[in-house]
C-alpha cells in the first residue's frame, strides 16, 4: 500500500534496463562490472535507500514477472502458435529478475556478514509465497503454477551455486527454502501441488537437503515436507478418489519415494514412523515401500532361508536407527500417566477396561479410532517391553514377552476392541516389521504370540488378513513381514493350515499355497 | 468367519474387485514399481539424474545443472544471429552424439535422417547403426536379405566396428521422418 | 469422507493437472539447443 508515486514505472524501467544489461554478450567480469553500475542506478532511483523501498521494489517486480507469464500464456491460448511453443519465452523475465535478486543477495554486505543476505533472501521468498497464495485465492482454477515454479527453481539453483560467498550460508538458505515450501504446501495451495512436488523432488534440492548438508541436518526438514504431501493426499487416497489428477500426484510421490529408497534408505528408516502415521491404511504398497528400507551397510539374510534363526542374528538385538521422540507422539496427559502407572505396577486393571474408550474418537465422521494415538501407544509399550525384558537380563522371545503389563495391553486390544479397532492395532504392530532390529524382532514375536494365544479364531483371521494384504501387494515387501509370515505358516505350533479361513475360497487357498511355495 | 471388510472375506472381495475396478486396487495391490522409469538396479544414485516425479526417463547429460563460465553460454541477444544448425555440414561423430544424447528430442530424428542420407541404416531390433564397409565383398544377396561385412557404430566405445552380419532388410528402418513443424 | 474443502482442493488440483510442469521449467534456460520434445520411434534409444 502507499507505494510512492511513480514507483511502478521506475520498477518497470529498471527491469527493462536490467534485461538489456543481461542481453549484451558478457563475461563473468563484465556482468559484475555492469551490475555495480546498475546498482548505482537503483540507488539513484531510491530503490536501495531503505528496507521498505527494497521490499516494494521486489513486490512490484515479482508481480510484473508473474503478469508477464500470465500474459504470454493467455496470448498463446487466444492465438495458438503454429509450431509447438518454445518454453524459453515464458522464463526470460523471471530468470533475469532472479539473476538480479541473486546478485543483490550475494553482494549485499561483505561475505563475513550473512544476515543482510539472508534477510534479502527471506524477503524475496516471502514475497513470492505471498503472491502465490494471493493469486491462488484470486485466480481460482485459472491459477498458473509456472511463474512461481520458475522463480523459486532458478533462485534455488542460483543460491546453491558453488561460490564461496554462498557456501557459508548454505544451511540457512536451505532452511529458508524449506520454510517457504511449507508455507506454499499443497494443503495451502492445491493448484501448485505438482510444481511443489517438482521442487521438493528436484535433483538439486534432494542433493542439498539429503546429501551434501552435513550431519544430515536437512533430513528433519525434508521429512516434514513429505509429511505435508501425505497429509494432502490422505483424504483422496483414503476415499480411493483416484481420478487422474490424484493418480498423477500419487504416482509422482511413489517415484520420489523409490528414489529415496534407492539412494537414501537410512532417511526412510529414520522417519518411517511419522510417514506411516500419515499414510492411509489402504495405501499398502506405499507403506510397504517405506517399511522395506534398511541401512545400506546391512546385509539382509534371505527371509526364505530354511531354518533361519532370526533371534541369532547380530542386528536383532540392536535398536532401530531412528530415535523416536515419545514426548511428541505421546504427549503427557492423564492417559499417559495412567499408562506409565499400569506398565509399572500392572495395576489398576481398570486401565485396561478404559483403554478402548481412550482410543476412540467421537463425533468425527468416518473416523472412530485415533489411529495415531494407537500407533504411538503400540510403539511406546513395545519399546518399554523390550527395555523391561532386557532389565531382567533376558532377550525378547515367545516366553519372555508373555505375562507382562505390556502384553496385557496388547491382548486387551485384541480381546476388547471391535474389528476396526483390532485392524488398526494390528496395523500399528505390522508397521514395526522392518529390517532386522530389536523392534522388528519384538513385534514379530508379539504378533505370533497373539495368534497362538488368541481366544477366538476371529483374532487369528484378522492377524492373517492383515499380513496377507501386505504380502499380496506388488513388491517391495519389508523383511520383517516376510519372516513373520513364513514362521506363522511353517511352525506347526500355530496350526495355521487347520483354520477354516485358510480354505474359505479357492482364490484364498491358492494364494496361501503360492505364498507357502515361495516361502518353503 | 468375520463378515466384514476386516476379515479374509473382506480381503477376498477386494481381490475380486481387482478384475473390475483396477483404480480401486492400485493403492492396495499396487503397481509394478520397476516400470516407473527408474533404474532401481543401478549401482549409482538415481537422484542426480532424476528428471522429476512426472518424467518417464532420467535426465540427459545436457539437462543437468552445473556451473559453466558465462562465456560458454549463448547469450539471448545473439542466439537468433547465429547460423542455424545444418547437420549436413557435421561429421558423423557429432551426428552420433546428437542421436544418442538428444533422446526424445527433434534433434535425435534430425540426426537419424542425416545419417540415413550418408548411407547409414538403423537396425530396429539390434538398435544400432550399420553401414556398408567399403571394399568388403557381399557374401550373399537376396531380395529379402544380404550377408557380408558391415560397419556397426558401437556407442559404448564410440567407434565403428567391422562385423560380418546377416542383414534382414525388413529390420532396417526407412528414411526417418522429421515432425512436420521442423 | 471428503468435505467441501477437499472438493475445492480437488478442483484446483484438477485445473493444475491440465498444465503440468514441463521438464524445461525445472532446468536453466538453454538458449542454443532448447529442449524440443517429440515422440521418437520407440526402437530408438529412449535413455
Amino acid at each position: 500500500y502507499d507505494d510512492p508515486p511513480g514507483l511502478q514505472d521506475k520498477t518497470e524501467n529498471l527491469l527493462r534496463e536490467w534485461r538489456n544489461v543481461l542481453l549484451s554478450p558478457l563475461t563473468e567480469i563484465e556482468i559484475a562490472q555492469n551490475f555495480n553500475l546498475y546498482v548505482h542506478r537503483m540507488n539513484m532511483n531510491g530503490i536501495l535507500k531503505s528496507d521498505d523501498m527494497i521490499t516494494r521494489f521486489f513486490r512490484i517486480a515479482t508481480q510484473k514477472c508473474i503478469e508477464n507469464v500470465y500474459q504470454l500464456l493467455n496470448d498463446d491460448r487466444v492465438n495458438p502458435p503454429p509450431t509447438p511453443v518454445k518454453k524459453e519465452k515464458y522464463y526470460s523475465m523471471c530468470d533475469s529478475f532472479i539473476k538480479l535478486v541473486s546478485l543483490l543477495i550475494k553482494n549485499t554486505a561483505d561475505s563475513g556478514n550473512p544476515t543482510p543476505k539472508l534477510n534479502l533472501l527471506n524477503k524475496i521468498l516471502g514475497i513470492i509465497a505471498g503472491w502465490l497464495l494471493t493469486d491462488h485465492e484470486e485466480h481460482g482454477s485459472n491459477f498458473q503454477q509456472l511463474p512461481y515454479h520458475r522463480l523459486l527453481l532458478v533462485l534455488f539453483l542460483d543460491m546453491n551455486m558453488a561460490e564461496p560467498v554462498l557456501e557459508t550460508i548454505n544451511y540457512q538458505v536451505l532452511t529458508a527454502f524449506c520454510h517457504t515450501l511449507r508455507i506454499i504446501r499443497p494443503n495451502n495451495a492445491s493448484g501448485f501441488c505438482y510444481a511443489w512436488l517438482e521442487l521438493v523432488a528436484h535433483r538439486a534440492f534432494i542433493n542439498r537437503v539429503l546429501a551434501v548438508t552435513p550431519q544430515q541436518k536437512g533430513w528433519g526438514m525434508y521429512s516434514t515436507l513429505l509429511i505435508d504431501l501425505f497429509k494432502y493426499l490422505d483424504p483422496f487416497l483414503r476415499n480411493t478418489e483416484l481420478a487422474a489428477p490424484v493418480m498423477m500426484l500419487y504416482k509422482g510421490t511413489l517415484k520420489v519415494l523409490l528414489v529415496l529408497l534407492h539412494d537414501f534408505p537410512e532417511f526412510l528408516c529414520d522417519y518411517h514412523y511419522g510417514f506411516c502415521d500419515e499414510i492411509p491404511p489402504n495405501c499398502i504398497q506405499m507403506r510397504n515401500l517405506i517399511l522395506s528400507a534398511f541401512p545400506r551397510n546391512m546385509r539382509l539374510p534371505d527371509p526364505f532361508t530354511p531354518n533361519l534363526k532370526v533371534d541369532l542374528l547380530a542386528e536383532i538385538s540392536l535398536p532401530p536407527r531412528a530415535v523416536i521422540n515419545y514426548a511428541t507422539i505421546l504427549p503427557s496427559s492423564q492417559f499417559k500417566k495412567d499408562l506409565d502407572a499400569y506398565l509399572k505396577a500392572r495395576a489398576p486393571v481398570t486401565f485396561l477396561s478404559e483403554l478402548r474408550s481412550n482410543m476412540q474418537v467421537l463425533n468425527d465422521p468416518g473416523r472412530r479410532y485415533n489411529s495415531q494415538l494407537m500407533n504411538a501407544v503400540v510403539l511406546y509399550v513395545g519399546t518399554q517391553a523390550i527395555a523391561h525384558i532386557r532389565s531382567k537380563g533376558q532377550t525378547p522371545n515367545m516366553s519372555t514377552i508373555a505375562h507382562s503389563a505390556h502384553m496385557d495391553i496388547f491382548q486387551n486390544f485384541t480381546v476388547d476392541f471391535d474389528f476396526e479397532g483390532r485392524y488398526l492395532f494390528l496395523n500399528a504392530i505390522a508397521n514395526q516389521l522392518r529390517y532386522p532390529n530389536s523392534h522388528t524382532h519384538y513385534f514379530s514375536c508379539c504378533l505370533l504370540y497373539l495368534f497362538a494365544e488368541a481366544n477366538s479364531e476371529a483374532v487369528q483371521e484378522q492377524i492373517t488378513r492383515m499380513l496377507l494384504e501386505r504380502l499380496i501387494v506388488n513388491r517391495p515387501h519389508p523383511w520383517g513381514l516376510l519372516v513373520t509370515f513364513i514362521e506363522l505358516i511353517k511352525n506347526p505350533i500355530y496350526k495355521f493350515w487347520t483354520h477354516e479361513f485358510v480354505h474359505c475360497a479357492p482364490e484364498i487357498k491358492k494364494l496361501f499355497e503360492s505364498v507357502a511355495r515361495s516361502c518353503i | 468367519m468375520i463378515p466384514n471388510q476386516f476379515g479374509i472375506v473382506g480381503l477376498l472381495t477386494f481381490i475380486r474387485a481387482a478384475e473390475t475396478d483396477p483404480s480401486l486396487v492400485s493403492l492396495a495391490l499396487g503397481q509394478d514399481l520397476t516400470a516407473l522409469g527408474l533404474n532401481l538396479n543401478s549401482p549409482d544414485n538415481l537422484y542426480l539424474t532424476f528428471a522429476g516425479p512426472w518424467a518417464d526417463t532420467p535426465c540427459r547429460p545436457q539437462d543437468l545443472d552445473y556451473h559453466v563460465p558465462p562465456e560458454y553460454l549463448i547469450n539471448g541477444s545473439i542466439r537468433e544471429k547465429l547460423a542455424p544448425l545444418r547437420l549436413s555440414r557435421y561429421k558423423e561423430d557429432l551426428l552420433f552424439y546428437l542421436f544418442y544424447c538428444f533422446v526424445g528430442d527433434v534433434l535425435q530424428i534430425a540426426a537419424a535422417a542425416e545419417l540415413y542420407n550418408r548411407e547409414w541404416r538403423y537396425h530396429m531390433e539390434e538398435k544400432v547403426w550399420i553401414s556398408q564397409a567399403p571394399g568388403m565383398p557381399m557374401v550373399e544377396k537376396t531380395t529379402t536379405y544380404e550377408r557380408g561385412t558391415y560397419y556397426f557404430f558401437d556407442a559404448h566405445n564410440w567407434r565403428k566396428v567391422a562385423k560380418e552380419f546377416h542383414l534382414d532388410y525388413s529390420k532396417l528402418e526407412g528414411r526417418p521422418q522429421l515432425p512436420p513443424h521442423v | 469422507p471428503l468435505n467441501s474443502e477437499h472438493q475445492l482442493q480437488f478442483q484446483m488440483m484438477e485445473a493444475a493437472f491440465y498444465h503440468m510442469p514441463h521438464p524445461s521449467d525445472s532446468e536453466r534456460t538453454r538458449l542454443y539447443l532448447p529442449r524440443n520434445i517429440c515422440q521418437t520411434p520407440i526402437y530408438y534409444n529412449q535413455v
